[in-house]
């Protein structure tokens, strides 16, 4: 049996939609730990890795280990007809085929359930080793959007680069070339608008705009982004989950035949 | 051009 219980539904809403476009079919596993997923595009060059913590839950139920194979596309459908204010109730029966989305009001007036059917999917789990990154640049998330998008009118890849002057993003197309600069600045008044480079190694690296510009849909979910770069490895483009969690993209690099 | 990577090339099946 599983039951969890998220206050505020709206994170699971944002949620699918930041992953809907990019992963078609994915298992959510849930453990004592809680909720969690790692999925590949279609073409294994971007991975997703979500976890929802059990503590970030108001009730959190998992009698045992339980892998649900469900359609990104169509769970996202179903979470888009809960409220914005809606507490969401995540059922399902071990061993059973499908799975629960129910929707509360907040002042518990209009409840709704919604059943969707699970899939069998086979996936591939890849171990995702720890690494110390060369370079680390947060910053604002909604910054970090803009820039991917300008840069996507321009050209179809972008260059990061961070070096002790700041981190540059470039593209080149065929209508000319663009560089975009952020120097480090916390000095601004709100923490949410601080820009902070942290650099062992200046670094650059090349990736596609189009993939970039997918992961910016989890901007909703957080005010900053970390993006974390090492040479020869994916960048990892973290949205933090307010006192639960995670939504972390790795994008594997373009690279120099 | 640059080529595209693979990211299961850098990430191990579990």
């Amino acid at each position: 049996m599983l039951e969890l219980r998220l206050v505020q539904g709206s994170l699971l809403k944002k949620v699918m939609e930041s992953i809907k476009d990019l992963v078609n079919d994915a298992n959510f596993d849930c453990s004592a730990t809680g909720f969690s997923l790692q999925a590949m595009d279609s073409s294994h060059v971007a991975l997703v890795s979500l976890l929802l913590r059990s503590e970030g839950f108001e009730h959190y139920r998992c009698d045992r280990n339980l892998s649900m194979g469900m359609n990104l596309g169509n769970m996202a459908k179903m979470l888009k007809c809960a409220g914005n204010d809606d507490i969401v109730t995540v059922k399902a029966d071990d061993g059973g085929d499908c799975v629960t989305f129910m929707f509360e009001s907040p002042n518990q007036d209009k409840i709704a359930d919604f059943e969707m059917k699970l899939m069998d999917i086979d996936s591939e789990h890849l171990g995702i080793p720890e690494a110390e990154y060369e370079a680390i640049v947060r910053m604002p998330s909604a910054e970090f959007a803009r820039i991917c998008k300008d840069l996507s009118t321009i050209g179809d890849t972008v260059v990061i680069s961070v070096t002790k002057e700041g981190v540059k993003f470039s593209t080149r197309g065929d209508i000319g070339t663009a560089n975009i600069v952020l120097r480090q600045n916390t000095s601004v008044d709100k923490p949410e608008e601080a820009t902070i480079i942290e650099m062992e190694t200046p670094v650059s690296l090349t990736f596609a705009l189009r993939y970039m510009n997918s992961f910016t849909k989890a901007t909703p979910l957080a005010s900053q982004v970390t993006v974390s770069l090492s040479s020869e490895l994916p960048v990892v483009v973290e949205y933090k989950i307010a006192e639960m969690g995670y939504l972390r993209f790795y994008l594997a690099p373009k690279i120099e035949e | 051009d640059p080529k595209q990577g693979n990211i299961m090339s850098f990430f191990k099946k579990k």
